[in-house]
């Protein structure tokens, strides 16, 4: 349309779809868009893919938002999006990485909780499935894979928000990913966002004891986060879920990890410790350009690292 | 939708096993709904929650006499809240 998008802002859902077709039509020889299912509302659900041809490469996937509330995950991964199809052609390294590997974007983990949070209750994080038996609605889709399913830090209770759901994978939107990751099969890399308190974690969170490849994780999480400070001092914590933030079962990268994807790392993004889930739309392009910087030698590794 | 009027977030920082164990009590607890942002784990990480207008006073009361030290970090969500409503409706109006 010509119109210009403004990435220092939050934005409906129809808004970032809209976004996502027009970043395809800009770049259509290196993203896609994706449709991997529907959320309990029926809602499409879009992954963007970074490809530059190839046939199944090893891939990196990341998504933002899976806790609707979380709005700063969601706008940073739309910069990041723009980011990596600005820069392809131009940076080199990222140019090589995509020369060698595709990138899956969910940029709405969890649409039906995005809209919800937009039009009845801002600080909605769980999705909207209705449970039998209770009045209370959603599922907290980080508690819900088959990782430790129903263990400690989740509850059994549906009207918690870490309430765990039925049985593990019981949330479409959570099974949708769990399809699309083993049905690729070739993913080598899985990224969680998520936003407040400023961390970056690896698996795992269901157990405390660490994980065989914790110390190259721990290496590349703190070179990460070196870099992501050198831009504006920002401080993030580096650890195993467990250790640096809570015991949390049947969270996302603990299964991907179990099932092989050794890079699985989730992201706390900023919030300063003073706004939570309304962190203001003035730090948005600041949170994701200081991420982007740990997020890229997460990715670089990735490619160098190859198993 | 949903309002916050009043409703305020607070940060603890945890001194002790027992003042753990009372904030792990008050997350179990349903009636005063609170949302807790970062949960009572640990006595080296600090606890965040929101806490409903309704129950400010019991909450802040109830830490108070147990000697639990807390600080206020959002005085009213609702206030968060409307500033950022603003903010989207002034950028909406700048995309077009």
């Amino acid at each position: 349309s010509g119109r210009s998008f403004n990435f220092g802002a939050y934005h409906p859902l129809e808004t970032i779809y809209s976004w996502m077709d027009t970043l395809v039509a800009q770049h259509p020889k290196l993203v896609t868009k994706q449709e991997i299912g529907r959320s309990y509302e029926n809602r499409p659900m879009y992954v963007l893919k970074f490809s530059t041809g190839g046939n199944n490469r090893p891939a990196i996937w990341m998504d933002t938002g899976i806790h609707s509330r979380e709005w700063v995950s969601q706008a940073t991964g739309l910069w990041w999006a723009n980011k990596m199809a600005a820069d392809y052609g131009t940076d080199a390294s990222l140019t090589s990485l995509l020369d060698t590997m595709d990138v899956y974007m969910l940029l709405l983990a969890n649409p039906d909780g995005y809209a919800y949070t937009h039009s009845n209750d801002r600080m909605w994080r769980k999705t909207r499935s209705r449970n039998s038996g209770s009045v209370c609605r959603g599922v907290d889709p980080n508690r819900n894979w088959d990782a430790g399913f129903g263990g400690p830090g989740a509850s059994r209770n549906p009207c918690s928000d870490s309430f765990h759901g039925p049985s593990a994978h019981s949330e479409i939107e959570v099974k949708n990913v769990v399809d699309l990751i083993q049905s690729h099969g070739n993913f080598k890399s899985f990224i969680a966002v998520h936003a407040y308190s400023q961390l970056l974690m690896y698996p795992h969170g269901y157990s405390c004891n660490d994980v065989l490849h914790q110390p190259e994780l721990d290496s590349v999480g703190r070179a990460a986060v070196e870099k992501l400070t050198s831009l504006y001092g920002t401080r993030y914590k580096v650890g195993s879920i467990c250790n640096i933030i809570y015991q949390a079962s049947g969270g996302s990268i603990d299964w991907t990890y179990d099932i092989g994807i050794k890079y699985s790392f989730a992201f706390e993004l900023r919030d300063t410790g003073r706004y939570g889930f309304i962190l203001p739309a003035n730090q948005i392009i600041p949170t994701a350009s200081e991420t982007w910087l740990a997020l890229k030698h997460i990715m670089e590794h990735v490619r160098d690292h190859p198993y | 939708e949903r309002l916050f009027n009043g409703d305020q977030v607070i940060r603890v920082n945890v001194q002790s096993e027992e003042q753990l164990q009372l904030l792990q009590a008050l997350e179990t607890q349903q009636e005063w709904e609170l949302d807790f942002w970062l949960r009572p784990v640990s006595t080296d990480l600090p606890v965040d929650i929101r806490l409903p207008r309704s129950a400010v006073s019991s909450v802040t009361e109830l830490l108070a006499a147990h000697g639990v030290p807390f600080s206020v970090i959002v005085d009213d969500l609702q206030e968060l809240l409307d500033q950022e409503k603003a903010e989207m409706l002034k950028n909406q109006m700048k995309e077009r």
